[in-house]
């Protein structure tokens, strides 16, 4: 029912997926569990089209403007962002840290890219998400499958251009099981150059 | 099928449209 109130209004320009916005944010010091993840995320808004994308993502606070432990994540509708989510289950996220002042730049060209179709690989983008922590700022993005390797490795030199990240910047993955297994998003990485 | 492609310029320039106010 909540797809059919997202229709393309005449004049706009939709979307290849429609996508929906959502926001967390936690006490730090609380040892995150699927529970109270699944209570400190919120969705607020779902796009169809270009028009009604800028209409929402303007009226946001800018990620690099965020205070404390927040998270931001443009998904799919219909997928959760959580691992444990049907479409997340197989797969994984590639990682990028980022030094404080560059996230909110950053997060717009990774969702430009992501809206405008830039990373060829079908069906396999689920999200993207930046979170705000205190000494470095994450972008993500994930993928359905990660053992499907011509997918990753194509997002990964996509990322490279679209954020015209310099050569030698590092780039982690890490699966969504693996993840569960040690409850952990961003420690216990696979690091490529 | 076809997919919707935009690159990042024609995004850009969508944001400015009286339909994204």
């Amino acid at each position: 029912a909540r797809s059919k109130e997202v229709v393309a209004p005449p004049g706009e320009h939709p979307l290849q997926y429609r996508y929906t916005f959502w926001y967390s944010r936690r006490t730090p010091s609380r040892p995150a569990s699927t529970h109270n993840y699944e209570q400190n995320i919120r969705q607020f808004g779902t796009v169809a089209t270009v028009e009604q994308f800028w209409r929402v993502y303007s009226h946001l606070v800018r990620p690099g403007d965020l205070s404390g432990y927040s998270d931001f994540h443009l998904f799919k509708e219909g997928i959760k962002p959580m691992w444990e989510d049907d479409a997340n289950r197989n797969g994984g996220k590639w990682i990028i840290r980022l030094r404080k002042g560059l996230a909110s730049r950053f997060w717009e060209n990774i969702i430009l890219a992501m809206l405008g179709e830039q990373f060829m690989v079908g069906e396999e983008i689920c999200g993207v998400v930046v979170s705000i922590r205190f000494q470095e700022d994450i972008l993500s993005i994930w993928n359905k499958t990660a053992n499907d390797q011509i997918s990753t490795i194509r997002i990964r030199d996509t990322l490279r251009r679209v954020l015209n990240l310099p050569p030698n910047t590092i780039m982690e993955y890490k699966t969504h099981n693996d993840s569960l297994k040690d409850n952990s998003s961003f420690r216990n990485t696979k690091l490529t150059l | 099928g076809t997919r919707i492609i935009y690159d990042r310029k024609f995004l850009l320039d969508r944001r400015n449209s009286p339909l994204a106010q």
